[in-house]
């Protein structure tokens, strides 16, 4: 455990958190993508599923079951308790276009060919793109309420943290897994033009809108 | 490390 993986964890965790905040406090989910949040719930479902076979240390086990649990608060927030704030007009990124691919994907490029292992490797490929229905709805609506930006940027910091922990284990223990850091640095890379309007206009005091 | 039936990175 190094210092990039701890604040990775932490930053996700925060992202999670702002975003149950967000929707609590305003008893809305208005500009939150329904879908994007059911495809992280399927990330954490698909990846956890070690949960019920190997225990590898109580952080470990700990902060699988919190993710699990923020995700589908998540979802029932928007698909029951505040369902008539969802804005399911805008919401419209077409799912299959995602799941196909990375289901097609999972099967052909794993580390083995073992049910867990594919539903892991399914989940690596679905994280890395789970965000594209949320970053497509503030395309369609151009503008995002300044809490929905600091969920996305500490949402994206994790996984540019977690890229700094893959560099920081490969020197120093040669861990290197091909599958997490390429999707990994894909899913980085979608955030990169969203983490620039957030340093030049959010950090600034100004609202997000695109022109 | 990242076992086949097991993952240390969340």
């Amino acid at each position: 455990m190094n210092i990039f993986r701890i604040l990775g964890d932490v930053s996700h965790l925060l992202a999670m958190i702002i975003l149950l905040v967000k929707i609590w406090r305003s008893k809305s989910c208005a500009g939150i993508s329904g879908k994007s949040q059911i495809l992280f719930a399927l990330v954490f479902t698909t990846r956890y599923l070690d949960l019920f076979t190997i225990f590898i240390s109580v952080y470990n086990t700990v902060m699988k079951v919190i993710f699990l649990v923020c995700a589908y608060i998540t979802v029932y927030m928007i698909y029951m308790k505040f369902h008539k704030t969802f804005d399911r007009e805008h919401d419209s990124f077409r799912l299959e276009f995602l799941l196909v691919p990375v289901t097609g994907l999972s099967f052909l490029e794993n580390h083995s060919f073992t049910p867990l292992e594919i539903l892991w490797t399914f989940s690596i490929y679905l994280e890395s793109v789970a965000i594209l229905p949320q970053l497509f709805m503030i395309s369609k609506t151009g503008e995002a309420e300044t809490i929905t930006t600091h969920y996305l940027f500490f949402l994206g910091l994790y996984r540019a943290l977690y890229l700094a922990n893959w560099i920081w284990r490969y020197h120093t223990e040669n861990f290197y897994d091909q599958i997490a850091v390429v999707s990994g640095v894909v899913q980085t890379i979608f955030y990169c033009d969203f983490f620039y309007l957030y340093v030049t206009k959010v950090l600034k005091g100004k609202k997000l809108s695109l022109p | 490390g990242q076992g086949v039936d097991g993952k240390d990175e969340l």
